[in-house]
């Protein structure tokens, strides 16, 4: 099974 | 005071077509550098970056450092909507604190002139810093071709798993009915160059991404006759459309992971 990963796990809010 | 030129409107009907579907409501920031545009998904998947530089109008005027509009995208397609397609396009707004935005169309013969006064709203943007990356892979590759693969894959499944080799980039699907592989290969010996694709792979890459949001991606596909994918195992995906003489769009997609 795959799980759909968030933007926010790769890029930080500035 | 704020007064962007536009004489190929086209390309902001296109512009907003291609991100409706994903973006519901987004702040565009007026600066010396463009006009731009940073939004996600609801979800935080993926992410709409566009860049109209300054340049490409025929007229820029944008007085006030950054002036971010908040604008519904759909309100907004509607009104693009009326713009003929070989109008000049003029976005005008008074400044911060002016909760209005006007688009004048003109007629490419000045016959008819239009103007639609549309309401700026409030948003809460979350804006992300993006780091320039390094990429394992880059394909540049005809956008209509990359459109019609992602149409196709999405009949047989939901994800695709895109994997660059020496061989090439292949796409790849399963689902219940069975299963589905497109290899394209490099080819530089084309006619005209935007029909070439081309592969610059520092290692080979291997990635899943839903197909849905692809299959929004593709809409850009007017934009520009070739498409670019950039690739890193642990990076989201980039998929960049060039709009021609004036900047980009680009979307970034998070990978499925294995759980």
């Amino acid at each position: 099974p795959e799980m759909q990963a968030s933007l926010n796990s790769f890029y930080l809010f500035l | 005071m704020l007064e962007l030129r536009l004489v190929q409107g086209s390309l902001l009907k296109k512009v907003i077509e291609s991100l409706k579907d994903l973006v519901n409501d987004a702040n565009f920031d007026c600066s010396s550098t463009g006009f731009s545009l940073q939004a996600m998904d609801s979800s935080h998947v993926a992410l709409m970056s566009l860049l109209l530089r300054s340049d490409g109008f025929e007229h820029y005027r944008c007085d006030h450092g950054n002036f971010p509009m908040g604008m519904k995208l759909e309100n907004l397609s509607k009104i693009l909507k009326c713009a003929g397609n070989d109008d000049i396009i003029t976005i005008k707004a008074d400044g911060p604190g002016n909760d209005t935005v006007t688009f004048m169309f003109e007629s490419p013969s000045q016959e008819k002139i239009a103007d639609y006064e549309m309401k700026l709203m409030d948003i809460d943007s979350e804006h992300l810093g993006i780091p320039e990356a390094e990429f394992h892979a880059i394909v540049r590759m005809p956008s209509s071709e990359f459109a019609r693969i992602c149409k196709d894959l999405s009949s047989i499944g939901d994800t695709v798993v895109i994997s660059v080799t020496k061989e090439g980039i292949k796409f790849s699907t399963k689902g219940d009915i069975g299963t589905a592989n497109v290899v394209c290969r490099q080819n530089t010996t084309v006619d005209k160059p935007e029909d070439a694709t081309i592969i610059e792979m520092q290692q080979p890459v291997s990635l899943t991404f839903a197909l849905r949001y692809m299959n929004s991606f593709t809409k850009a596909t007017p934009l520009s006759n070739t498409v670019t994918i950039s690739l890193s195992s642990d990076l989201p995906v980039v998929v960049e459309y060039k709009i021609a003489e004036m900047g980009y769009i680009r979307f970034y997609l998070a990978p499925k992971i294995e759980e």
